[in-house]
């Protein structure tokens, strides 16, 4: 998998960086809750690219915004 | 209740629809 670069993602679209960023979080994501992955992905593409770089370069930064997530669902499947 | 939408899944190789307002 190639890197990923600011000059690869500023070339894209904002959609296409959402893309770009999920395909690279999502393996991430998996490890950290394989069921609920999609989910969690799906919010923490809701954040702002710059801030899902960090997650992605972060893995601690990635597992607590992932725990915030799940907690996030559980009180919306409530 | 209201069930909206939420959250948008993403799955690896189907193109990210995400929400409507991004």
């Amino acid at each position: 998998q190639e890197p990923l670069t600011i000059s690869l993602l500023v070339s894209a679209s904002p959609h296409e960086q959402k893309q770009m960023l999920g395909v690279r979080l999502f393996p991430l994501v998996q490890i950290i809750d394989k069921k609920l992955a999609e989910k969690i992905t799906g919010i923490l593409l809701e954040f702002d690219t710059s801030e899902i770089i960090y997650m992605l370069e972060s893995p601690e930064l990635l597992r607590t915004m992932a725990n915030k997530a799940v907690t996030l669902l559980q009180g919306h499947q409530v | 209740g209201s069930s909206i939408n939420w959250p948008p899944e993403f799955h690896p190789g189907v193109p990210w629809k995400g929400l409507q307002n991004i």
